[in-house]
């Protein structure tokens, strides 16, 4: 990230809407420009507030090529689409956007959204940042407008302007359990470990193993201890070793012992100095090539040279057709890779190179019947196996249902 | 063929001197004198545009740079002030 110093010197900071765009509805704009602003006082104390008359600190307008005394012009469709100036007085704050640009509250054209959260950033004193999973990242991308749209990055930036958020005495919170039978699951890493795959999610990982059906719940202090908590990729190389990466950080694993001298940079590997987190990563053992996913990025590696393949990052959505735009997690199994996003899971053939099916991200727990594999002390402490737990309740619901069942027959013939 | 290759980079080249004066702001000359003058600084203008967005730096107008140079964005310049 970059700014520019010092940035407004109140928090407290009014906005104006001069004119509405014809391409939506006026309370559509009046709520994209809201939201757009909350991005950044979600994290900072800022607070902005809606004026309708006089002299705002960002005034906000929809213009076409020369305007006023604008001191940049716009240049028709496409092309520029906004631009805002650093704080200050007189222009200092404003945004424009191009009114010949086609705006709207969806993905159908420039999203409003998400190019005034990326103005009010240069309002508030950020200049563009060279990481492309960035929201001041300078070319517009179609992000999901529902989702958060700032990185680490841009926090990192407005906050090293404002500061964060003002602290308020909050209530202890006991770190929650996450529960494998939850639709809404998401993980945060899963590779592959000889016959077995990982699933990591927070302090802890779930084990299943390829031939034996059973599950395991456990810390992952608790196999390796050295390791952080919440980390981001992992995936398992063709020399039978697995590679763990958190922040710009990677360990190598081999059987239960993590290596020595880890962990090390990512950009050993070859990734240049922006990029800051890895979000997944696969090795396909068939082609030996790594993939690794960053935002909407993808880069290649290969396990054979041990260098990033020539013409990447490439976009995810446009390599791996039907993906979407992001990945959580990935990993590869049987020729098939699965990719999971939100609480979903895409098994994709790289052969064929398209989505062969899609799935709920927790469909390798057999999760038909409620079962909770993290609510259990005994499970917790012991690794207690559930699925001779689901079967006893199994056999027990039949038993019950056949009793019923028998009781009504003989009912029935008499 | 190669009067509509011809065209195409002539194309290429105008959105190229665009997209740098709009964010790179490079003091473009007039006259045949300032020509040379121009290529070399019209050249290092790509560059510092290609190690911004991680490109392969070339100073010349790829597929990718023209790619990027193509794709919609903010009116504000990545350099200067």
């Amino acid at each position: 990230y970059g700014y520019t110093l010092p940035g407004w010197r109140k928090h407290n900071l009014t906005y104006r809407i001069l004119n509405y765009t014809p391409d939506m509805a006026q309370s559509d704009v009046d709520e994209a420009i809201e939201n757009a602003l909350q991005v950044w006082s979600k994290v900072t104390p800022l607070i902005f507030t809606k004026i309708s008359k006089g002299i705002a600190d960002i005034m906000i307008a929809f213009r076409t090529k020369v305007h006023g005394w604008c001191p940049r012009h716009f240049d028709g469709p496409l092309g520029v689409l906004g631009h805002a100036f650093p704080p200050g007085l007189g222009l200092g704050g404003d945004a424009h956007f191009d009114e010949d640009e086609n705006w709207t509250n969806d993905a159908t054209g420039f999203n409003l959204f998400l190019v005034a959260a990326h103005e009010f950033g240069h309002s508030l004193g950020l200049t563009h940042s060279n990481d492309q999973t960035s929201l001041m990242f300078p070319n517009y991308i179609s992000l999901n407008a529902s989702k958060y749209p700032l990185s680490q990055d841009d926090i990192s930036g407005i906050q090293s302007i404002y500061g964060g958020l003002p602290k308020t005495p909050a209530k202890r919170k006991r770190p929650s359990t996450p529960r494998v039978c939850d639709p809404d699951l998401t993980f945060d890493a899963i590779t592959t470990f000889r016959r077995e795959v990982m699933f990591f999610k927070g302090r802890h990982l779930w084990r299943i193993y390829y031939d034996i059906d059973d599950v395991e719940y456990e810390l992952i202090s608790s196999l390796w201890p050295s390791l952080p908590a919440d980390i981001q990729a992992a995936y398992e190389n063709p020399k039978d070793t697995i590679l763990i990466f958190k922040d710009d950080n990677f360990w190598m694993i081999r059987g239960y012992a993590v290596l020595p001298d880890y962990p090390k940079p990512i950009y050993t590997i070859g990734f240049p100095r922006y990029v800051k987190k890895i979000d997944a990563a696969v090795c396909d053992h068939n082609t030996r090539k790594t993939y690794f996913f960053v935002g909407i990025w993808c880069w290649r590696y290969d396990e054979v040279t041990r260098t990033m393949d020539k013409g990447y990052p490439r976009r995810v959505i446009k390599y791996f057709p039907g993906l979407g735009l992001q990945v959580d997690a990935v990993f590869h199994h049987k020729g098939f890779f699965y990719f999971f996003r939100g609480a979903k899971q895409f098994e994709y053939d790289p052969k064929a190179k398209n989505t062969t099916r899609v799935m709920k991200t927790n469909s390798w727990f057999q999760c038909q019947e409620p079962l909770d594999l993290s609510s259990g002390v005994s499970i917790h402490k012991h690794n207690a196996h559930s699925r001779s737990v689901e079967m006893v309740y199994h056999k027990n619901l039949n038993m019950f249902i056949f009793s019923i069942m028998y009781v009504l027959k003989n009912i029935n013939s008499y | 063929f190669p009067t509509n290759q011809k065209m195409e980079s002539e194309e290429s080249m105008q959105l190229a001197q665009a997209y740098l004066n709009q964010f790179y702001s490079p003091d473009v000359e007039g006259g045949y004198l300032a020509q040379a003058r121009n290529r070399s600084l019209t050249e290092g203008k790509i560059r510092e545009m290609q190690a911004f967005f991680g490109l392969t730096l070339t100073g010349k107008l790829d597929a990718s740079t023209l790619e990027i140079m193509k794709t919609p964005r903010c009116g504000v310049p990545d350099v200067g002030q």
